[in-house]
């Protein structure tokens, strides 16, 4: 499983959670305008936090953030 | 299995309830307006809670919550 | 498998019953108006009661408890 | 595989059936009218029997019983 | 694999046929109009016979016993 | 896998054929006009021969014997 | 995998060849017009030829042979 | 995975390739017009070749040899 | 896995190339107009080139070499 | 699962992150205008990261980079 | 997973690309016009890169490159 996010503007995070008992920030990815994250859950990573205005096109949809 | 989250108001409430015998409140995230977390199913989260006005894209579709 | 469930009044109870030779009462959570709660089938949770006027959002279509 | 059954009357009783070489009724749940159920089947129970008026809905579409 | 069957008339009977070398009647259960049973194919039971009335839901479609 | 079959008169027969390096016939199951019957391909049945007139449910559509 | 086989006439032979190294015909067998005949790929069978009028069902659509 | 060939002409030969290191002939079946054959892939048999005038029906389509 | 390769012109050429570190021409096998291959990736082969005019029926749809 | 990525313009980047407890860039491919890359998530690789004028082909459609 | 690449002038190159930390070129296959390579990702290749102009059939869609 992975899903796709194109910042929209300059300043887009994306924070990987940490998978386990505790939920702890594990990595912050920064993008541009018009860069393109491609990411997977993983064994470290089972949840994400996406803050800043991006597309986001997962399984069920693509989903706008920041507005 | 993970679902999408996008907090349509400031104060969105995502509870992770723990896996097993106990159901606990294991991790409670905050989302402001316009954020948006991805969260899957795991060894350790069993069910979420959502509390505040969001949307949630799951496999069944799209749920409002908070109206 | 996970469910979905949006509670369309306050008060409404989502009882997990427990895997097994026993049939019990294993954890009630409370809903109030608007809030949603996803809950997977588990290996202590392999049957569910709803309680009270919700939509629950299932892989056979959107059944409506309470009426 | 789990179905999904609403209860149309009070008093409508869901039976599960033992799975192995014999068959007996393991655990009786009673329903009244719109409380909804979620069941799946499991290593303890192989077959389910239905009494009064419900909607039941499975993989091979929605069945009425008690009519 | 389960089937799903709705009992059309009084007396309807659903044999469960023993898997294995042997065929044997296993398990014979009666359903008045309007019960339903749900029954899954298992250790024990590799085929079922079914006298009366019924509608009986397959996943290769629906299929009526008893005409 | 299984297949469903309803005899379209009496004395419908239903063949179990052995599964192995020999072919022989294993069990005959004799059904009369309107009765059905749900068969699984087994550890001991993997092919079957079917008699007189049926509706034969298949995952590659109906086929009708007797004819 | 499993094949439906219908007859269309008399004297349809249907010949298993065994699986290995070596292929050879490792059983015959003969439908009349109106028989059907439902046989699995397995361990000892993995291919088959048909000579007479029938009409085969398979997951690749429905072969007429014979003509 | 299995194919289906249906002879449209006397003498159509279906050759089966071995696995392996070395690509040999390992069974060559001959039909006449009207014969269908199955024929999977096996431990043994990881590639076909098919001459004189046939339909084959594949997972892509049905393929006409010969012309 | 596997493909279909129609030619459409004598010498019409299949190349299997090794899996593995190395990458050699492990077989080819030539095909006359007319005449059809089935074949699988294996443990041996992981690509395949094609020479000459050829019909490819591959999952992503029908390929025509040679033009 | 691979993604396929077509640089629009020359100096199109993709990077690839390292899997685990650490996100670092892994590798970085640089691809002129028209070039292809086809990558798959590794045991290597959980995410990546594109940069530059791109079309870049996913399950979840197709998106652009660089806008 | 295979993807299916066709040269549409002399002198495309489908570069594999190693698995593992490294990434490093593996194995360069040069087609002329006209000629078509299957390619599997596999435990050497996990990354690809084709020059020049070809038309690739992906999961994903039909990608040309070389524009
Ligand atoms: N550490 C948590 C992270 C998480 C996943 N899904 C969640 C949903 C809600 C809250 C936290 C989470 C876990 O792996 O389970
Ligand atoms: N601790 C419970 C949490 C849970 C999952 N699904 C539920 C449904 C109803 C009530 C509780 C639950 C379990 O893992 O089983
Ligand atoms: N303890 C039961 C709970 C249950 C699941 N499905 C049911 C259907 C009917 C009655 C009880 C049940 C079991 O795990 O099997
Ligand atoms: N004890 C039986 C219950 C059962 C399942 N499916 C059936 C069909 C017919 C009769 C009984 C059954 C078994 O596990 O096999
Ligand atoms: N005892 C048989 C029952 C059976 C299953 N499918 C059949 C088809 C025909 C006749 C008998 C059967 C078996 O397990 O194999
Ligand atoms: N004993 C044979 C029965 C069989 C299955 N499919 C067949 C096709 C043709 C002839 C015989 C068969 C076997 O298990 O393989
Ligand atoms: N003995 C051969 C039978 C066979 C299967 N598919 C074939 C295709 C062509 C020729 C022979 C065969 C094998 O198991 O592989
Ligand atoms: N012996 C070869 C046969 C083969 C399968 N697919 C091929 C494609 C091209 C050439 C040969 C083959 C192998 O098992 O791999
Ligand atoms: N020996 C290579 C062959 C190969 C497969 N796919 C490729 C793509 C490009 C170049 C070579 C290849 C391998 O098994 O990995
Ligand atoms: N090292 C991280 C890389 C990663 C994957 N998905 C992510 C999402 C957000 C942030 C980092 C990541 C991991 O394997 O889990
Ligand atoms: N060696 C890398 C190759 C690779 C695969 N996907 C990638 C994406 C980006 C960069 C490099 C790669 C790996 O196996 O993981």
């Amino acid at each position: 499983e992975y899903v796709v996010i194109k910042a929209m503007e300059d300043g887009v995070t994306i924070i990987g959670l940490t998978r386990g008992k505790d939920t702890k920030f594990n990595h912050t990815e920064k993008l541009d305008r018009g860069e393109v994250m491609l990411a997977q859950f993983t064994d470290n990573t089972s949840a994400m936090k996406i803050r800043g205005s991006a597309q986001i096109y997962t399984k069920h949809g693509i989903v706008e953030s920041g507005k």
